[in-house]
């Protein structure tokens, strides 16, 4: 349900 | 050379038995000013642990330098498993060793037990996670939180937590139905028992329960878990230590396919 998003689309490397 | 003592031995233990089912190797740094820390993803890098003890929270610390400490978590539940609750605990290793080593004594010393955990190099990638205003701050009891993400999850696979002037409300659907808890603010003078909520704008995000349940595996560290949501931001689940660390758990949220 839903789309799981990635965490590193929100933190920087 | 790295050495560290933790009277509440315990506490070592509880951290591991935190992470261990989210991460399999990890990193542990430790600081010369800082303390001990870890930040590892899960292995799908949907979320995020980062774990930090004080230098102060320790009994004794002394770190001459930064040192990177790789370790399989596992394993190294394994060992602090032989610890007993009311041991010290102290983790010894030297700059250019290959060995991390963990001694627990009992509290009258009339035993002493002495591990050694062999160290492995792991490539791992630091995440930088920027300063943030939260739209709103959750505070409750951890108890509380673990009791809703395991109830929900006999429901549903993922919960949409909408918070708003009346209250955070966590919902789930699954194939035999809906489910939906709400919590109000409460006057609690037992902080054990306290709810609070600091509302900036109304927010409503979808989770996998899943990790969150994962998450809820720090209860026993803490009696309050911190929760922290913005629009469009991954949830952070923290719980702290008071005077030793925290633990905090970061989770990206799922949207509308």
């Amino acid at each position: 349900r839903g789309k799981q998003q990635n965490l590193k689309a929100f933190f920087t490397m | 050379m790295f050495e560290a003592r933790l009277t509440e031995g315990a506490i070592l233990k509880k951290v591991l038995d935190s992470v261990k089912d989210l991460v399999t190797d990890a990193n542990f740094e430790a600081d010369p000013t800082e303390g001990f820390k870890l930040q590892a993803m899960d292995s799908s890098h949907v979320s995020l642990v980062s774990l930090k003890l004080h230098a102060d929270g320790f009994a004794h610390y002394r770190c001459d330098r930064p040192l990177t400490m790789g370790m399989n978590l596992a394993n190294m539940a394994k060992m602090l498993k032989c610890a007993s609750n009311e041991d010290a605990i102290t983790m010894k290793a030297d700059d250019a060793g290959d060995v991390v080593a963990f001694m627990f004594e009992s509290p009258g010393q009339e035993k002493i037990s002495d591990f050694e955990l062999k160290l492995m190099d792991i490539d791992s990638e630091h995440l930088g996670i920027p300063d943030t205003e939260y739209a709103v701050t959750i505070r409750m009891p951890s108890a509380e939180f673990k009791r809703i993400c395991s109830d929900l999850a006999t429901i549903g696979d993922t919960v949409a937590i909408s918070v708003s002037k009346e209250g955070v409300k966590f919902s789930t659907t699954g194939d035999i139905g809906d489910a939906n808890v709400t919590l109000r603010q409460n006057s609690e003078d037992d902080k054990e028992k306290m709810i609070s909520i600091e509302l900036g704008e109304p927010v409503n995000l979808t989770f996998a329960l899943r990790y969150l349940n994962s998450f809820t595996k720090a209860t026993p560290l803490s009696d309050q878990v911190v929760i922290r949501l913005s629009p469009q931001l991954p949830i952070v689940v923290q719980y702290v230590v008071v005077d030793v660390g925290y633990i905090s758990y970061y989770l990206a949220p799922k949207i509308e396919d």
